[in-house]
């Protein structure tokens, strides 16, 4: 999967890809302060042995701890934990959902609100693809809304690019590919090569999205990312 | 020597009931042709068991190219032929109650030597979700092997056709080789043929073992809690959530235990409550009370429905006698007071939802006995805070004032014959309301959009259950609109959003040749006027009047034999034309002492009067 990090001081963006085996889990947030945290299992594309497989995520898992909450999601239904009741819904729901500390707005087919607590909103989109497509699977992809509202003691592969980041960015130069020219970036203390590059935002048109001009930081966003991406794998969705 | 199909000189050439299900709105069509072979004039008769819940649209019977067609009128207009018919020494009902769930439409005809005759006979229904399923049920019993025997269902659903299934009481290993039952995406289809060979009840018998009850079930996917289905400016909303957590209950078992549930009546219901106990579920609180001539309670409060609680309660069941006579008013008001002063308390779970069973054999007879007050006394207690469901055991009570009582409180009543398996017919009325996934359900359209809705608003949606609302699209040149419902579920506030595109909507459906073009308008108009005749049970002057006089109005339009109107059959019998009528029974009143016409024909008129089966 793709990593989109916005810059607003900056007014640019950095992305990031990680790859790692279908079947690993990822800590994406994680809020110790309000109990929120987010986590996704990477898929891959249907035939295996491909060289250079893509990979998405197909599953993603939140929790609020505090409001003893759990909420799951893949590419075929949706479910709700309240302790150990849980609700299953579909995405041909359109539905809205409210209970304490929560809101669920399930768009048919499209995507998911979820809100929790004073207002941090997540955004997760259904991309569907043709079902008899010989490679691709439908996959999802998580936006957060109102990040401000987290702690600052957020972390995970998203949650710690929630607090201001700065970067630097100098003697840009020809890449291998003439059309996306490398360039030295000092950020965490790290001096990287980058490469400028573009990524797909869906949140406005999931079928085509729009393209976000990006610095790629390369080898799994080492060095744009704290420690290695493999300290980011977890045993559970939650 | 004459065929094995020729009995007492009347040889059926064929039957065929041809079904026709569209969105659940089921067309049946009942056709048999008969000639008679005998030398001298014979009576033939046609008999079809047809579902209470049914309306009949139309009967035509013609003899040798001449069709005499059924007249559906106002029951009173009707009833003035009825009269002459009965003042000629003869019954005219057509009708009547058949067991727990059918009622038969019977006519016999005086054919002469070598005349044919063919009966057809049509009629609808909304097949109804319970448990899961859509059930059609079909009486078979043909008097005599018949030369082509057929049953024959095709039915659509836009939804697509999850599972279906046909089976009979009378099936044998022969006679499975000739069912076939089959759907693939919207369609499915039941055919049953069986030849003459495979009719007959032994090797060379000349009877039928065709003699029992058909069923077709099945239900359809569900990947989308609701679906809108619109032609001709009605439409149709199904809607039936699914995987929602149950909503915890609070139970309110009302039981009489008056002396007349001496015997086995009171061994039965010891035994539903003592399985309904096995079901409950931990969540959910309970109590008994029971009465006769006083009110017993088993507890003073409810009672969360803990493993150690529920096996007190079993014992306690175990423990009930019978003594006294009947006071529904105090055991009544006990239940509603406890079900109050839980909630008052937070006692009971902030979600969770009351209902009260009460069962009884009899009528008040001690305490307080005028019907009227007793109704009085629970509406006010009761507020329309929870339902009451009445479960009237055996015949000896007054049924209507159950229906009525708990219509006026948002329940049903539900009678429980006396037979074998009643204690499975509580239980069976137990599982429906057993599992209730929403609450204060309403279902919102736009107000400029759409006109003429059935009841939009459900205290309770069980699961395997369905609510269907049904309305007429004011403006023809509408493109969309959305629908929307709202209710509480055992977590969480749930509204769920039906957008509905109004043209590719009536386009998909006018593109299924299945379709018998204006379904789902006399769908709207069957579950209106059930509608109102239901509420009609509950009101007084004026507003009974309106009621009636709208129900009247679409029975008349669209051809029902509703409990408002009645069917007059004009029929020859030796050159001069005599009239029969065919009405609905109703489940309330006491069995009608009618025979029916084809019995009564060869007979003189006896001297007992007859009673004449009207919906008033």
């Amino acid at each position: 999967p793709h990593f989109i990090i916005r810059v607003p001081e900056k007014e640019d963006a950095l992305c990031f890809n990680i790859n790692e085996e279908p079947g690993v889990v990822l800590n994406l947030i994680r809020d110790p302060s309000t109990g929120i945290s987010i986590s996704g299992q990477i898929i891959g594309e249907k035939k295996v042995n491909v060289k250079n497989q893509k990979t998405y995520f197909g599953r993603l898992g939140i929790v609020n701890t505090r409001a003893d909450l759990k909420i799951e999601v893949t590419t075929q239904k949706i479910t709700l934990w309240k302790g150990l009741d849980q609700t299953n819904f579909t995405w041909m729901n359109t539905v809205m959902v409210k209970q304490e500390g929560l809101s669920l707005q399930i768009n048919r087919k499209k995507n998911i609100v979820v809100s929790i607590g004073d207002g941090v909103s997540f955004v997760i989109i259904l991309h569907q693809v043709w079902k008899n497509l010989p490679y691709h699977h439908d996959f999802l992809g998580l936006y957060t809304v109102d990040s401000h509202r987290m702690s600052v003691q957020t972390h995970g592969l998203l949650g710690q690019f929630f607090h201001p980041i700065d970067f630097e960015v100098f003697d840009v130069r020809p890449g291998s590919d003439p059309s996306k020219p490398d360039a030295t970036m000092m950020v965490k203390n790290h001096k990287l090569t980058v490469t400028r590059g573009w990524q797909k935002d869906y949140r406005k048109d999931p079928r085509h999205g729009s393209e976000v001009p990006c610095w790629f930081i390369h080898n799994n966003g080492a060095g744009l990312i704290d420690g290695s991406h493999t300290d980011y794998i977890v045993s559970d969705i939650f | 020597s004459l065929p094995d199909t020729v009995l007492n000189g009347i040889e059926v050439y064929s039957t065929k009931i041809s079904c026709k299900v569209t969105s659940r709105f089921a067309h049946n069509v009942v056709v048999t042709r008969a000639v008679n072979r005998a030398d001298t004039a014979k009576e033939i008769s046609f008999d079809v068991e047809l579902p209470k819940t049914a309306f009949i649209t139309s009967f035509t019977m013609t003899i040798d190219g001449v069709t005499y067609p059924g007249n559906i009128k106002e029951k009173e207009v009707a009833k003035k032929q009825y009269d002459k018919a009965v003042s000629q020494g003869k019954t005219a009902g057509l009708v009547k109650a058949s067991g727990r769930k059918l009622e038969k439409f019977t006519v016999s005809v005086n054919v002469a030597a070598g005349s044919k005759v063919t009966f057809e006979l049509i009629y609808e229904e909304l097949l109804k979700r319970h448990l899961g399923k859509y059930e059609m049920f079909l009486k078979i019993q043909p008097k005599q092997l018949i030369n082509h025997f057929e049953i024959e269902a095709d039915i659509f659903e836009p939804q697509g056709i999850s599972s279906l299934d046909a089976e009979a009481t009378f099936m044998t290993n022969d006679l499975l080789g000739v069912l076939t039952k089959s759907f693939s995406g919207k369609k499915g289809h039941v055919s049953f043929k069986p030849t003459l060979d495979q009719q007959r009840s032994c090797s060379n018998c000349t009877t039928s073992l065709l003699n029992g009850d058909f069923t077709i079930t099945y239900d359809v996917n569900r990947e989308s809690p609701a679906n809108v289905q619109i032609v001709n400016g009605y439409f149709v909303h199904f809607f039936a959530p699914k995987d929602l957590p149950v909503v915890p209950k609070n139970v309110v078992f009302v039981i009489d235990v008056s002396g007349s549930m001496y015997g086995r009546k009171l061994v039965q219901t010891k035994e539903a409550l003592l399985k309904i106990l096995e079901d409950m579920k931990e969540e959910d609180y309970l109590n008994f009370i029971l009465f006769s001539s006083d009110v017993t309670v088993w507890k003073d409060t409810l009672i969360k429905a803990t493993p150690e609680n529920l096996k007190e309660a079993k014992d306690f069941v175990k423990n009930i006698q019978d003594q006294g006579m009947t006071n529904i008013n105090d055991g009544l008001m006990r239940g509603i007071k406890m079900l109050n002063e839980a909630r008052e308390a937070n006692v009971i779970p902030k979600r969770s939802t009351s209902l009260i069973i009460m069962l009884t054999d009899g009528e008040a007879n001690v305490g307080e006995s005028r019907v009227e007050k007793i109704q009085e006394n629970v509406r006010n207690a009761i507020e329309g805070k929870f339902p009451l469901y009445n479960l009237g055991f055996g015949y000896n009570l007054n049924y209507d004032f159950l229906e009525k009582m708990a219509l006026e409180n948002h329940g049903l009543a539900r009678r429980i014959y006396e037979d074998s398996d009643a204690d499975l017919q509580m239980q069976g009325f137990y599982d429906e309301v057993a599992n209730p996934l929403l609450v204060d359900v309403e279902v919102q359209y736009p107000e400029n959009a759409i006109a003429d809705i059935t009841q939009n608003n459900y205290q309770h949606f069980y699961d395997g259950s369905e609510i269907v609302v049904a309305g007429r699209l004011v403006d023809q040149d509408l493109n969309s609109f959305t629908a929307d419902v709202k209710g509480q579920g055992a977590l969480n506030d749930l509204t769920f959003t039906e957008e509905v595109d109004v043209k590719e909507t009536e386009k998909a459906l006018k593109e299924q040749k299945y379709i018998f073009g204006d379904f789902i308008e006399r769908l709207w108009a069957y579950l209106t006027i059930q509608q109102l005749l239901e509420k009609r049970k509950n009101v007084q002057g004026e507003e009974k009047e309106n009621l009636t006089a709208q129900a009247l109005e679409l029975s008349l339009k669209y051809h029902f034999v509703t409990p408002l109107t009645s069917m007059v059959v004009t029929k020859p019998e030796d050159n001069i034309e005599q009239e029969a009528v065919a009405d609905k029974p109703l489940e309330g009143k006491p069995e009608p002492i009618t025979s029916s016409y084809a019995t009564q024909y060869h007979h003189q008129p006896p001297a007992k009067p007859y009673y004449y089966v009207d919906g008033d």
